[in-house]
Order: C-alpha cells, then sequence, then structure tokens
C-alpha cells in the first residue's frame, strides 16, 4: 500500500493506493486540499416501463434507476514518472482505462479517458459517465455553459420560469455542457472542462458527473429508426477533462484561459527537413 | 493548390446536431465524415502552401491524423524530423509537444538551435514510446523545433 502520488509545482493528486482511484486534490498555491473521488460508472437504458414506453436512444437519455453502476470499483495502475510528466495509468476494466496526468508548469490534472467498445452482450444498454465526488457544500446547485459563452446557474429538481414535477431524477438534471461544468461551496470551486460537448449534472451536492460514452439497444421512436449502436470507429471514445481546483474568486481567470487553450489548441505539422528555399517570387 | 472551402462547407453541414449527436443513421454518420475527410485534403495543401510561404522553405508537409492514438509514420521512423507548432491564440503559450517515436534517444533543438529538455516515456501495457518536450510559441504565429535521434544511446529507462 505505497502512496501514489503525482505532483509538480502547483497541484498534488493523491491516489487510494488499494483502489487506484482518485482520492484527493491539493492546490499547493493557494493551499486548498479536497478529498475528490473519481471513477466510471454506467447507467442502465430504459427500454421502458409502466410509467412510459419511452426507450432510451439517439434523442432520449432515459435511465431505468437513478443509481449507475461501477465499471469497476478498483483500476490496475501503474505509474510513470519522468522529468517532463508524471502518469498513472487507470485500467477499470477491458473497455475502460484513463491516464492522469501532470506536466511541469500546469495548473491542472489532465483525466484523458478511453471508453469502449460497450460491451451489450447482456442485452443492456449502457451509457457511461465519468463521476467526480466531494464533500463540498453545494446546495443543490451546479454551473454548466452555454456554448462556451455564458455560465448558467442549473438548480437540481428545478425550472427558473415553471414549476417543475421531476418524473427523471437522472436525465432530468442532466445539461448540455459545451467547454466546462463546475461546482463550489463558496470558498473552493471544482471545474471540469471538457474537450468536446457532453451531458453534464450534479445529481447529489458535491458531485458532479459528465456523461462520456453510450451505446444503447433500443430506437428511441423519435425518428431515427436505428439504436444508438455505431459501428467501425465510433465504438471508442478518446477524450479528456482537465481539472482545476480554486478558490472561488480566482476560479474564473485560471479556467477562462485554460479553456480558450482548449477550443484554440496549437497544432502539429511535420516535415523531414531540408526543404529548398522559397519565395513567392 | 490548396483550397479551405471544402472543409468550411463540410463544417457548416456538420452544425446540425446529427453529426454530433449519434442521432443520424450509420450510413448518414458515415456520409458525414467522408465530407470531412475530403474537406481537409486540399485544407492541408493550404496549410503546407501558408507554411513554406511564412517559412521560406518548401517541404513536404506531413499531417499526422492519428496522433490522439499513438499513430505517426513519419516521427516513428525518421531519424530527424522538424516539428511546427502553430499557436492560434492572441498570447504566447509554452505546450508539452508528444509524439510517438521510435525505441531511441532524441535531441530536440529550438527555432534559435539551443537544446531543449525533452524525455521519451514508454507506454505501460504496450512497447511504444513517446517524445515529449515543451514548445514557446509566440502569439498567432509559430515555431520550428528540429529532432533527432542520437546514436548508439539507448533511452532511459522511466520509471
Amino acid at each position: 500500500s505505497r502512496d501514489l502520488v503525482i505532483q509538480n509545482e502547483y497541484l498534488r493528486a493523491r491516489f487510494d493506493p488499494n483502489t487506484g482511484l482518485l482520492m484527493e486534490l491539493e492546490n499547493l498555491e493557494q493551499n486548498l486540499l479536497l478529498p475528490v473521488r473519481q471513477a466510471f460508472y454506467w447507467y442502465n437504458a430504459s427500454t421502458g416501463n409502466n410509467l412510459s414506453s419511452q426507450a432510451s436512444g439517439a434523442y432520449i437519455f432515459r435511465p431505468n434507476q437513478n443509481k449507475p453502476l461501477f465499471v469497476s470499483h478498483w483500476a490496475q495502475t501503474h505509474l510513470v514518472k519522468a522529468s517532463l510528466v508524471q502518469e498513472v495509468h487507470q485500467n477499470f476494466s477491458a473497455w475502460c482505462s484513463q491516464v492522469v496526468r501532470l506536466y511541469p508548469r500546469q495548473r491542472h490534472l489532465e483525466l484523458e479517458w478511453t471508453v469502449g467498445p460497450i460491451p451489450v452482450g447482456d442485452g443492456w444498454g449502457k451509457e457511461v459517465i465519468s463521476r467526480f465526488d466531494t464533500a463540498l457544500a453545494t446546495r443543490g446547485l451546479f454551473y454548466t455553459d452555454s456554448n462556451g459563452r455564458e455560465i448558467l446557474e442549473r438548480r437540481r429538481n428545478y425550472r427558473p420560469t415553471w414549476k417543475l414535477n421531476q418524473t427523471e431524477p437522472v436525465a432530468g438534471n442532466y445539461y448540455p455542457v459545451n467547454s466546462r461544468i463546475y461546482i463550489t461551496d463558496g470558498n473552493m470551486q471544482l471545474t471540469v472542462l471538457t474537450d468536446r460537448s457532453q451531458g453534464g449534472s450534479s445529481l447529489r451536492d458535491g458531485s458532479l458527473e459528465l456523461m462520456v460514452h453510450r451505446r444503447l439497444l433500443k430506437d428511441d421512436a423519435r425518428g431515427v429508426g436505428e439504436p444508438l449502436n455505431k459501428e467501425g470507429s465510433g465504438l471508442w471514445v478518446r477524450g479528456r477533462h482537465l481539472v482545476l481546483l480554486d478558490k472561488k474568486e480566482t476560479a474564473a481567470a485560471r479556467h477562462r484561459l485554460q479553456a480558450e487553450m482548449e477550443v484554440l489548441a496549437p497544432q502539429v505539422v511535420l516535415a523531414q527537413g531540408g526543404g529548398a528555399r522559397y519565395r513567392l517570387e | 493548390s490548396g483550397d479551405s472551402a471544402p472543409l468550411n462547407e463540410a463544417m457548416a453541414v456538420l452544425q446540425h446536431h446529427d453529426a454530433v449527436s449519434g442521432t443520424s443513421r450509420q450510413h448518414v454518420a458515415n456520409d458525414y465524415a467522408r465530407q470531412l475527410s475530403e474537406g481537409w485534403r486540399p485544407c492541408e495543401v493550404l496549410m503546407s502552401n501558408a507554411l513554406a510561404h511564412l517559412s521560406g522553405l518548401k517541404e513536404d508537409f506531413a499531417f499526422c491524423r492519428k496522433l490522439n492514438i499513438s499513430i505517426c509514420p513519419l516521427t516513428q521512423t525518421a531519424e530527424r524530423f522538424q516539428v511546427i507548432v502553430y499557436n492560434p491564440l492572441g498570447r504566447k503559450v509554452d505546450w508539452m509537444v508528444r509524439l510517438p517515436v521510435s525505441k531511441h534517444v532524441y535531441l530536440v533543438k529550438d527555432p534559435g538551435g539551443k537544446i531543449v529538455p525533452s524525455d521519451v516515456v514508454t507506454i505501460p501495457s504496450s512497447d511504444s514510446q513517446e517524445l515529449l518536450f515543451s514548445a514557446l510559441v509566440p502569439a498567432v504565429g509559430f515555431s520550428i523545433y528540429s529532432v533527432s535521434q542520437m546514436p548508439n544511446q539507448r533511452p532511459q529507462k522511466s520509471w
């Protein structure tokens, strides 16, 4: 049970030596410590029930129960430490893995996940999420962006313009996350930047989740006429979540600059070298 | 001659939610992929022309589309190559370059010919290596780093 830690001058991430899961994040610059557990789970897709025949499908997210299931309670880990990178490689199952990465001078933790092909041999459609659980007292509130522009406050089981009768406790609280989602207790803020649009929510105080992949076996009867069961390269998804822990006052400045770097990321072009001199004339 | 219009059009078509959310039939999803791919090809030519014009060197530029799964035939086979990093942001950035390479030690030089620190990391549970170095890139501009294999040297094992 040796310590599993990666750290640079700004951040320290500690992993549970027994489970291999992320268990603590520390902002060394601002002296903030947040116990946080991150793991992958899956919702069992509804194929309809006695309340509604609506199945989860391409247009509809409808899990058949409120509690997601663990992909795995523990991860097989490999720790890689070199002078320019520190990584914890987590293998959750044959179809779910993640690399947690820290570069020097970096103020965020990078989580690069690879999910797929989601097994459906058991006949159950699956909607896979990455969930961060903390003890932050978030009072039912979380924040998501609207196309990378306005940040909107989301309140669980609530709509600002009408009295909501919540009939879908999970899907009814999911919102679009185009570039970021965060939770805060007024002092500390945990922000997750995404590299693509995803669905996300906070279904319990201090918790934050993002849907990373799904594979379904039943059409939702909304017009596609096919279950969301893509073939070929669509079976696999690889993406990144950037996790920032900050004081609430400084969080926006950090996540805005980092999100800019995600959207307008540097582009790499390669050449053999030794090319001829070139002038437009 | 290069052309960005086909990619422009493909991106416009892909504004439809069917292209990103899975709400299309498989053959439609395949067609979206075809449009993107066909749009990207003339765009690569356009980028090559622009880079040749701006750098003053006519090169056979290579675009590794599978870097996210650590595949790049050029960097994995060439003994020496150049890495051009373009920064579209309006401020300078310090960015970690990661490239799949073969089992060697590499020497990386910045645009001024100065050696920069680099690492070759072996990916656990596979036999592949990745070269890492930090690139400084000016605002809305590019930097050219040169990479060459060091003969007769074995990479140190990261732990």
